[in-house]
């Protein structure tokens, strides 16, 4: 049911 | 050097037995303010970010940055040695091979001291901004547990919808649907079982109930637990453990049909 995304995207790397 | 003491061993018990499941090796970070900890899983859907502030610990003492790279999994069996009521000292040296952990019982005279090999991990580091979220439930972890797990023997995925009327999680399955709708609840002689929630907009969003169910291992931690939830972003799921200190969860949503 549905994609799941990623959490990366929404959290820019430091 | 670090040398870190937990008046009960039981905190650093519980904080990793919520998250074994979800991480495997992962670095402590030492330094100045407290000892942090953030992973992503395998899968990079759900994202730990624990921070254990000074006050949690007494004493505390780290002159400079320290990163422990840690195999839960080897932790959990040295842990196991620990009773709950047990002083706990963490120590380590400034370029360290191994995390000396000491167990200290209050009752007897026992004192148990394992070394812990560490092993070098290169992690990504996400920055995660402080976010004003649409809306934010405070709640008994307990029952926030309760929901997740008896969703989940429906269904994969829980939409949770925050509305003026309610916070509803509800699930369709093959064998049928189901939904539970909490409201605004005071409960002035258990103030621990009250529901609060804030809300500024609407919020609708779907999660894997998998990961929610595991973050609900934290319970143990804190008899309360915050959900935040903003249209589009990954949501937040909150314990915190004592003074300042906290274990967050931060997870994907899912998309589409």
């Amino acid at each position: 049911t549905g994609k799941q995304l990623k959490i990366c995207p929404y959290y820019a790397s430091r | 050097m670090l040398e870190a003491r937990l008046e009960q061993a039981s905190i650093l018990k519980k904080v990793v037995d919520a998250i074994k499941d979800l991480v495997q090796d992962c670095n402590f970070d030492c330094n100045d303010s407290g000892i942090a900890l953030q992973a992503m899983d395998n899968s990079h859907v759900a994202l730990v970010s624990m921070m254990l502030k000074t006050e949690t610990f007494s004493p505390f003492r780290c002159d400079r940055n320290i990163a422990l790279g840690v195999n839960l999994t080897s932790l959990t069996k040295v842990l196991r040695a620990a009773q709950n009521e047990d002083i706990l000292t963490l120590k380590a040296e400034d370029a360290p091979d191994v995390l000396n952990l000491v167990f200290e019982s209050s009752e007897n005279d026992r004192i148990s001291e394992y070394d812990l090999k560490l092993m070098d991990i290169d992690q990504e580091h996400l920055g995660i901004p402080d976010t004003e979220y649409a809306a934010t439930i405070s709640m008994p972890s307990a029952e926030f547990k309760r929901i997740t797990t008896d969703l989940m023997a429906m269904s994969e995925s829980v939409n949770i919808e925050a509305s003026k009327d309610g916070v509803k999680f509800s699930c369709q399955g093959d064998i049928g649907n189901g939904s539970i709708t909490l409201r605004q609840h005071t409960n002035v002689d258990k103030p621990a079982e009250n529901i609060e929630i804030e809300l500024s907009e609407p919020v609708s969003l779907t999660f894997s109930l998998k990961y929610l169910v595991n973050f609900c291992k934290a319970s143990a931690l804190s008899s309360t637990v915050k959900i935040c939830l903003s249209n589009e972003v990954p949501l937040l799921v909150e314990y915190n453990i004592s003074a300042s200190s906290y274990l967050r969860f931060y997870l994907a949503p899912k998309i589409g049909d």
